[in-house]
């Protein structure tokens, strides 16, 4: 008598591959993007390691992968359009910031897609960054008041170089004091506006231009009783407009200009504001 | 000549040492 062969066996429910497979990898980097495309404050993270994955069967088709994975902050803000390839990790004298991820990303059709993402961010310990650096600065609360200060004073010196948009605030992305206190180093982002700085009254009346975003890198320095700052923006986007100096703002270096009269109460003594190069337009 | 109890290749049915596979290799450095 004739009989059919018997059916292959199930696949196991669940396995546990190397968390250095090929799959596991293409899996992480998945949720990685994932985590940098949905969370819109802070800086973009990199992947540094892969801690624990399981792969479950999913009926009728398809594996979910369960993740557990470190990750690292990188320069670029999010809303920096710079590829994540290109982007710098922290590193421990910058006081680094680690990301923890738990993941499930399902593979269906050779196509990872992350179903869920649940990530804790911590700064690394100040011992750790104290032994390879003593006298780095540390991490500081974003709403310390010495930030505050500092973020005012590099945004005014910023936008009294004769941009042809106000700049607004966006947020304060990062901040460290040294040990000593002298100096604040702060990033933030500021946003232009369709307010020409001269003639801007009333920063509440200006309108945020879309699409168009400035990192702004500042250090402000406690000096002989006063305060030098120093701030250099990089602004992606659409060009608001020519600058006063005929060069366009999107191509070449912004001249770099003294402190105007706008300027002096927040710059009192010290080298120039110096703007930063900008950009071609990205969007 | 004999090998003792534990040594040498592992008999049927148990498993080779467990290679650690997790966690994997770390791409920067360790926080």
């Amino acid at each position: 008598a004739w009989s059919a062969p018997p059916p292959p066996p199930p696949p196991p429910p669940v396995r546990d591959p190397n968390c250095d497979d090929p799959d596991v990898e293409q899996a992480a980097l998945a949720a990685v993007q994932y985590v940098n495309s949905n969370h819109r404050h802070g800086y973009k993270y990199t992947l540094n390691q892969i801690d624990k994955v399981r792969v479950y069967q999913r009926r009728p088709l398809g594996e979910v992968y369960v993740l557990e994975m470190d990750l690292l902050e990188t320069t670029c803000h999010v809303l920096d359009p710079t590829p994540l390839k290109n982007c710098i990790v922290r590193q421990v004298i910058e006081h680094a910031v680690e990301g923890d991820c738990d993941v499930s990303v399902l593979k269906l059709d050779n196509q990872f897609v992350v179903s869920n993402a649940k990530c804790e961010s911590s700064p690394d310990s100040a011992e750790d960054v104290r032994k390879v650096c003593p006298n780095c600065a540390l991490l500081v609360p974003l709403n310390d008041t010495k930030v505050l200060h500092a973020v005012d004073a590099a945004l005014a010196a910023f936008n009294a170089q004769n941009h042809s948009s106000y700049f607004k605030l966006l947020e304060i992305s990062r901040a460290q004091i040294a040990p000593l206190q002298s100096s604040v180093y702060v990033e933030f982002v500021v946003v232009p506006t369709d307010c020409a700085p001269k003639d801007m009254a009333d920063p509440a009346a200006c309108n945020l231009l879309a699409d168009q975003y400035g990192f702004c890198k500042a250090t402000l320095t406690e000096k002989d009783g006063g305060e030098d700052v120093a701030a250099s923006c990089t602004v992606f986007g659409a060009a608001p407009g020519p600058q006063p100096d005929g060069a366009g703002s999107t191509v070449g270096p912004t001249v770099a200009a003294g402190p105007t009269e706008a300027a002096r109460p927040v710059v009192a003594t010290g080298p120039p504001v110096v703007a930063g190069p900008a950009r071609p337009p990205v969007f | 000549g004999v090998p003792g109890p534990g040594l040498g290749v592992p008999g049927p049915g148990l498993a080779a040492p467990a290679i650690p596979l997790c966690p994997g290799r770390i791409r920067y450095f360790k926080v």
